[in-house]
């Protein structure tokens, strides 16, 4: 019950037989609460067991859906883009393409991502063009020119180096960068 | 046979609902006529139809395509309960026996499957069942269950809706891991999901704090049983580092239920899991405002907050067992009997097997310990709010005498356990850790040990150091009290001969 | 000592532990919001 007792732990080169050192002394939690989404070892605002995915990171793989709640005032909103009584759809490219052009870019981008596959990726993806939007094909993210400045094209004329406005999907945000365009990569 | 029509009737129901969205009108057609008809008429009926309808999600997990969509038939189950909770009428069954009878067909169920198919038995369809009507009951009860039109129907379900989760936990006690070691994983995730885990802790009066005390002791009593000193098993392992990062992940959103909770958690907490005690001592309420316990020139008797005593939601007086008359009798008049009586009251009648850091079994009933130590405590807070502070920092108050007769009564091995009880107050600035912090320090200065001053102060030491060499938290009761000791003019704590005794102890206290 | 039944279930819950995508919230019902289309193979195919 004394002193002595606690050598096995504090001493190296005993460390391994008696405890389990990862329990007794135990780990540096900053990773494990990193992962939890609590910075810095101070109590978060985020409520993290709202969102908990797993007890263990290797079955945290993805976001899981939080409760919600919709209010009545935002569902089965009559005549959405004049779309009458039923909700709408976008199921033909050429009678659809009015209804595309009335979205922000962020939904563009949320229905291009949102659905693989389908008319609206399609439509969302000639809209954004329209709007000088490109689509990088390797890096599947969408870019445009940053209008403050000119890119200098290279020798050879396959890519040019400037400055471009990309939107990142997974931050959801627009981020400027200076970057290497190469033409064949963007559609 | 009546299972082929029932079976028959729910894949209709599975079907409906891959083709309607779930507040349809046709979905609560589909349950009223399922009522009209009978299906669920009698008991036998309901309870025929969970066997089906169970078995059918089961198997039809079992050969789906892993790659396809394998919980179809489970979660259309899921919804089809919650909106028999929902829409039936109840005024001649209850809710809650209504639906502890479906869940115990469930666990009939569960628990054949576990029995045959033992060690290629699946939890994974099971889990998704239990996780689905988590997440389909908080979409109906969202803000008082605003969905639910009929006002009394709805003012019914708001008054159900606590006993929704109490009925589900006290399910999940009985597939606790001890009982069904195969789900181990899967519960575990269940205890702390997030429709679950947040719900119990929020529901209002704390109706949900004593069944999670249960779950996490279940929890907690299957690592202490199964972690050996050396050679803790792989899975072991694995479970403990979830419940690590639940506790983490509870001491952040609700600290108030370590805090309170404290003395029955730390019951059932292996005395190896150092950092995770540490985990659960160290948790605060919010809005406290801790003051940094480095800070050489901090006085805890300085601390405003040490004005308020902590909440204990479990009082320990419970535990008391016989103890209680004499523990009592004794803090309003002292007497040598009733010391008596205490110290020679606190042996088990048989040793227990433990996991401590230098010994391997038990011969005193630590809960008990734990119990005095506390209810003292609060005793002795209470008193300094009623009378004054000198009451009980006080050397001959019978609240610190109690507790220096089970030392100077006592063997080695209560020493250790009245000074780790002590420790384990040891916590945030409050009155329990101002008062156990006076307890302590003058323990280490006191005479009146004669020849076994020096045993108890090298308990004392080992018990706060501890709780230091552990990588964080450290608790801000122990840092304040092992300070104070550093910082004793009585008694330098190099010149013990215990510490030069143990080198690397004398480095790390020359350390600190 | 774990028996080793008990050791082996516990081995086997280990390995089908339920994940988070096991933890999603159910959707049966799936509103299409428009027809499947041929998109090129460069766009992301999954959601």
């Amino acid at each position: 019950y004394g002193l002595s007792a606690l050598l096995p732990l504090i001493r190296r080169e005993d460390q391994s037989p008696d405890y389990d050192s990862s329990m007794t002394l135990g780990i540096d939690l900053s990773p494990v609460l990193h992962s939890l989404g609590i910075p810095n070892n101070q109590p978060s605002r985020n409520r993290v067991l709202d969102t908990f995915q797993s007890p263990w990171v290797e079955t945290s793989r993805s976001e899981v859906e939080p409760k919600f709640f919709v209010p009545e005032s935002f569902k089965n909103i009559p005549n959405v883009l004049q779309s009458g009584e039923r909700p709408p759809a976008f199921n033909s490219v050429q009678q659809d393409h009015a209804k595309i052009s009335l979205f922000q870019d962020e939904t563009l981008f949320y229905l291009f991502y949102k659905h693989p596959g389908s008319v609206v990726q399609e439509l969302t993806y000639l809209e954004l063009r329209k709007r000088n939007w490109r689509y990088h094909k390797t890096l599947k993210v969408w870019l445009t020119k940053d209008p403050m400045m000119e890119p200098v094209v290279a020798p050879g004329g396959a890519s040019e180096r400037g400055s471009y406005v990309f939107f990142d999907p997974q931050r959801w945000e627009k981020c400027q960068r200076d970057f290497v365009l190469f033409y064949n990569a963007i559609m | 046979t009546n299972k082929e029509r029932m079976l028959l009737v729910f894949t209709e129901w599975v079907k409906l609902l891959q083709r309607v969205p779930s507040d349809d009108v046709k979905v609560a057609v589909f349950i009223s006529q399922m009522i009209e008809k009978g299906v669920l008429s009698e008991t036998n009926n309901v309870i025929e139809f969970t066997k089906a309808a169970l078995e059918l999600s089961v198997g039809s997990f079992k050969e789906s395509d892993p790659t396809s969509e394998v919980f179809t038939a489970t979660d259309a189950f899921s919804k089809l309960i919650v909106n028999l909770l929902v829409l039936q009428d109840f005024s001649e069954v209850d809710r809650s026996s209504y639906f502890k009878l479906i869940f115990s067909v469930i666990t009939f169920v569960f628990s054949e499957d576990q029995g045959k198919t033992e060690n290629t038995f699946n939890e994974r369809p099971y889990f998704r069942l239990f996780s689905s009507l988590l997440c389909d009951w908080e979409d109906i009860s969202s803000h008082n269950f605003v969905k639910v039109e009929d006002q009394r129907c709805r003012a019914q379900l708001v008054e159900f809706n606590k006993e929704f989760y109490r009925v589900i936990a006290s399910f999940l006690h009985a597939y606790q891991p001890i009982a069904f070691p195969g789900f181990s994983f899967a519960w575990i995730t269940l205890i702390s999901h997030r429709m679950f885990l947040p719900k119990m802790l929020k529901l209002p009066e704390k109706a949900g704090w004593s069944q999670l005390v249960l779950l996490f002791t279940d929890l907690l009593k299957f690592m202490a049983q199964y972690t050996k000193k050396q050679d803790v098993p792989d899975a072991v392992s694995v479970v403990y580092k979830g419940a690590l990062r639940v506790f983490l992940a509870v001491a952040n959103d609700a600290p108030e239920f370590l805090v309170e909770n404290h003395y029955e958690l730390l019951n059932n907490l292996p005395h190896v899991y150092m950092q995770l005690r540490n985990v659960v001592l160290s948790a605060f309420p919010k809005h406290v405002s801790i003051p940094n316990p480095y800070n050489p020139k901090l006085s805890i008797d300085t601390v405003k907050i040490c004005d308020q005593p902590p909440n204990v939601f479990y009082d320990p007086v419970h535990d008391l067992k016989t103890l209680k008359k004499p523990v009592d009798n004794y803090l309003r008049i002292p007497s040598a009997s009733l010391s008596r009586t205490i110290s020679s009251n606190v042996f088990r009648s048989e040793y227990e097997k433990d996991n401590g850091i230098g010994f391997d079994t038990v011969s005193v009933d630590v809960k008990l310990i734990n119990a005095i130590v506390l209810h003292v405590g609060i005793e002795a807070a209470l008193e300094k709010q009623r009378t004054t502070a000198n009451a009980v920092f006080n050397v001959k108050s019978s609240y610190y005498t109690l507790l220096a007769d089970l030392l100077n009564d006592g063997t080695t091995e209560v020493r250790f356990h009245v000074v780790q009880a002590i420790a384990n107050q040891l916590r945030y600035p409050n009155a329990h850790t101002q008062w156990f912090n006076y307890v302590l320090k003058n323990f280490f200065n006191s005479e009146e040990w004669g020849e076994n001053k020096t045993e108890i102060q090298e308990i004392i030491v080992r018990t706060l150091l501890e709780r230091i060499v552990t990588n964080k938290p450290h608790c801000w009761g122990i840092i304040v009290t092992f300070t104070d000791l550093l910082k004793s003019t009585e008694c330098s704590l190099m010149d013990l001969p215990f510490v030069k005794d143990v080198p690397e102890v004398e480095l790390i206290i020359k350390h600190l | 000592t774990m028996p080793a039944e008990m050791a082996s279930q516990l081995e086997s819950s280990l390995l089908n532990c339920p994940d988070s995508l096991d933890a999603d919230t159910p959707h049966l019902y799936h509103n299409v919001l428009s027809l499947p289309h041929p998109t090129s193979i460069f766009f992301p195919n999954e959601p």
